[in-house]
């Protein structure tokens, strides 16, 4: 594993921290979108489908049921936990997220790395985490008060997806045939979503104001 | 491309 590929992984976890830490210890989901949690919860289901079929190594183990654990109980915590879920701004998280699912699936059945159950739903997971940050997006741009802990929990995330990419071009050049369309075109169009946050964040940053997303 | 059977990214 290289750096590119760890400080990935570990910018992901963070974000995931981050997150529990507002959920768990700030009891407010406020600014987080349902919609892309569930989303998450979905991916994560379908891909790590081979958990206890397919062992990789101990690290590939453990960080799976992580991330397969911390997303579904942070549905959980919004859908259930009695004080958090009534700090989530349901009027304004309105994607119809459902939409981007079918799409998804009917994208995965056509353009696979093989025909197999498996492979599909791996192929399902990547296309469907490409675009699982719009209801984010589409939410932080309608919350006028994004407070620090929502705001880092986004950057997180696209800090891992830009270090995923720069992974991909360190594996292309050090191991023979490192050659894999799916993952890289739905990586690199995932990462592109978050160029405008990107560049909001930084600026805010950079100006030492508040974030603030243009509607 | 045949290592990616394994899938071993996250």
């Amino acid at each position: 594993m290289n750096a590119f590929r760890l400080a990935g992984d570990m910018t992901h976890l963070l974000s995931v921290v981050v997150l529990l830490l507002k959920i768990h210890t700030i009891k407010s989901c406020a600014g987080i979108s349902l919609k892309t949690q569930e989303l998450y919860a979905l991916v994560f289901a379908a891909r790590y489908l081979d958990l206890f079929i397919h062992f990789i190594s101990l690290y590939n183990t453990v960080m799976k049921l992580v991330f397969l654990a911390s997303s579904f109980s942070i549905v959980w915590y919004m859908r259930r936990h009695k004080i958090v879920r009534r700090t989530y701004d349901k009027d304004h998280d309105t994607f119809r997220h459902h939409f981007l699912v079918l799409p998804c699936l009917a994208l995965a059945l056509l353009i696979n790395e093989r025909f197999t159950f498996r492979e599909v739903m791996w192929a399902f997971s990547i296309y469907l985490e490409a675009v699982a940050i719009l209801p984010q997006l589409v939410l932080l741009q309608r919350t006028r008060n994004i407070d620090n802990l929502t705001g880092q929990y986004v950057f997180f995330l696209g800090a891992y997806r830009v270090l995923y990419i720069l992974n991909w071009i360190y594996r292309y050049f050090t191991e023979p045939h490192f050659v894999h369309w799916i993952s890289w075109v739905a990586g690199i169009v995932q990462t592109l979503l978050y160029a405008d946050f990107f560049y909001y964040y930084i600026m805010s940053w950079k100006n030492n104001v508040k974030l603030e997303l243009p509607a | 491309s045949s290592n990616q059977r394994d899938h071993d990214e996250l």
